[in-house]
């Protein structure tokens, strides 16, 4: 599988729509302190279908929506997209275009969709089981992972042999 | 469910003890062990590093960096395993000195024929290792823009005082 | 021993808002608070901070960087209340940007007329604003030596090759 | 007060005999990952009386002693020297230059020694009350205590305000 794009839309500090596109073998993101560059991974994982808010920094999945400035007001909605090429039919569809993408709005609905065809969360999930892509891949790492791992906090260590098993 | 464990358990390291070796020295020690091989589905993993010649009692008494290249390896390790379609390293590199950025670098190199990588950095030795680069910066208070980011030196320097607003 | 805490936290409090905005930027809002007044020397402390026009729930939803400019601030704030004859500082320039670095190095030049600083750190830029640089390095395998340094930018990426040995 | 200098001798990474000066305002100390930097902040907590090991990275206070390599034998015993010049009467001494050691030998015999003189724990710990200068002193810092401040873990807040109030 090779990604594609994100669009971002709503989502955290991206008030605004943005699209980055990865079709790189390796893409660097750079940027000052508080500019956005961890909600480029937090959208990943939210889109993926993470449940957890803390592990957003989140108190409420609602917080994830762009709360406004002194200068700008909140949005209506967040809403991020994921595009990848099924290169090696590692997810399991017909499909050689995949997009999936989640909308969260103030009203607390949400929605998924793949393809921009409304589906359910589990939909998605599926698609992934076995591809060692999820939420909290083994394969999506920040530095309190690592300390995580370093002191196996709540037995970090086994949790992620077993994603890689 | 054990025996398949077990299997992969133990070719993690195997590869570990490779990839451990191949970002410190090649005649250091370290290991992965099952504390208690009568419960080998639920018991803790232990983690034995023994860089450059050291001796520590367990890996708590190693340097922030040496623990951090220890993680290193034990998650390539996970990858030899079962490699990711991307692995997502959100400021792993910021313990490590120069040389063993350049080491971090080359294995993401490496690994990068069977995986995509993206690296969020603040490292211009990492930027400079990437094969495109995104700015990620403030558009306006509160609000997160992406542009394209031509990597020279000068240039950094010049576009992140410009993110800066 | 109440009013002489109170006394003391109120004055921290005003530190922190002036040093706050030292860091960040000068319109910017933070505080301290008490959270329970009516318990006000057991009571838990919460620190609120709402860099360049940002409206975050709590510090938590803050980037690494922000996060630790802001913990800067509140021990800088401590300072001004009671300077120590000496501060160590190991490697808390970490996860901050250029610019952040800059600001970091000049509040401790402002505050080195009355306490001396020993700062350890990996970065270049705060390598070249201290009055004297001591290089730790592997005297032989596993065992540490000092040397005097002199720091020129060059001068350090080769002394640092040899430091590795 | 002012600093002078440090000595360190058998001391965890530092199995030969080690002195640094500390005559500037601001001092950097640089170096390779696992050179023995925070080896440096160590020594200077474990001469000023830190009684837990845990701060120290260690499992017992034994592991201080150099305890050997591939290539060396274990150390007989770890000490450590801090010279002040006592500028300004900020310790309660008639001393102009004080000089606070500490030694532990194998046999888990300890000493401290003032000015060259055997002496008690509480003689130097009652020395530098209320200085700010203390094993846990608000004026160490490193980044796991700022991770610390920001989640208040144990109350680290309050504790950090108590020490300066
Ligand atoms: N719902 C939201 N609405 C608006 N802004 C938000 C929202 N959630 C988080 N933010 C802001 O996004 C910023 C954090 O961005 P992020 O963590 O991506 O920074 P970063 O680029 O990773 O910085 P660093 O280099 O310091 O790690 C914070 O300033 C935070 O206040
Ligand atoms: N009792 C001891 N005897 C010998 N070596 C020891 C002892 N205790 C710790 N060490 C070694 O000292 C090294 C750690 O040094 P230290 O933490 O000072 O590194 P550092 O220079 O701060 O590195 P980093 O830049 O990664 O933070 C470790 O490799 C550890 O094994
Ligand atoms: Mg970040
Ligand atoms: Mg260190």
């Amino acid at each position: 599988m090779k990604l594609k794009s994100l669009e971002i839309n709503g989502f955290k500090s991206f008030a605004n729509h943005t699209i980055i596109n990865f079709n790189e073998a390796i893409t660097g993101i750079v940027g000052p302190n508080g500019s956005g560059k961890s909600n480029v991974v937090d959208a990943i994982r939210w889109v993926l279908g993470e449940q957890k808010g803390r592990e957003l920094r989140l108190e409420a999945m609602s917080d994830v929506i762009f709360n406004g400035t002194k200068k700008r007001k909140v949005a209506p909605l967040a809403q991020v997209s994921l595009s990848f090429e099924n290169t090696r039919n590692v997810i399991p569809t017909d499909y050689q275009n995949v997009t999936i993408s989640r909308l969260l709005y103030r009203s607390g609905e949400s929605e998924y969709r793949l393809n921009n065809v409304p589906c359910r969360l589990k939909d998605i999930t599926g698609l992934f089981l076995d591809t060692g892509i999820g939420s909290d891949s083994y394969a999506i790492i920040a530095l309190n992972m690592v300390e995580d791992l370093l002191s196996n906090k709540e037995n970090a260590r086994r949790k992620m042999f077993e994603q890689a098993a | 469910a054990t025996s398949s464990f077990m299997d992969s358990f133990n070719k993690v390291r195997g590869h570990f003890q490779t990839v451990f070796r191949s970002l410190f020295t090649e005649d250091d020690d370290c290991d992965l062990i099952l504390l208690d091989e009568m419960d080998p589905l639920e018991c803790d993993i232990d983690i034995v590093a023994k860089p450059k010649g050291k001796k520590p009692k367990s890996i708590s008494q190693l340097s922030g960096g040496e623990k951090t290249l220890t993680a290193i390896a034990l998650l390539f390790s996970l990858y030899l395993l079962k490699p990711a379609p991307f692995c997502i390293f959100d400021e792993v590199d910021a313990p490590l000195d120069d040389v063993n950025i350049e080491k971090f670098n080359r294995i993401v190199r490496k690994f990068s024929t069977d995986s995509q990588f993206i690296i969020i950095t603040h490292n211009k030795l990492t930027m400079a290792e990437v094969d495109v680069l995104y700015g990620v910066y403030m558009e306006e208070q509160g609000v997160s823009g992406v542009t394209a980011v031509d990597f020279r030196k000068y240039d950094y320097d010049n576009i992140l005082t410009e993110m800066q607003g």
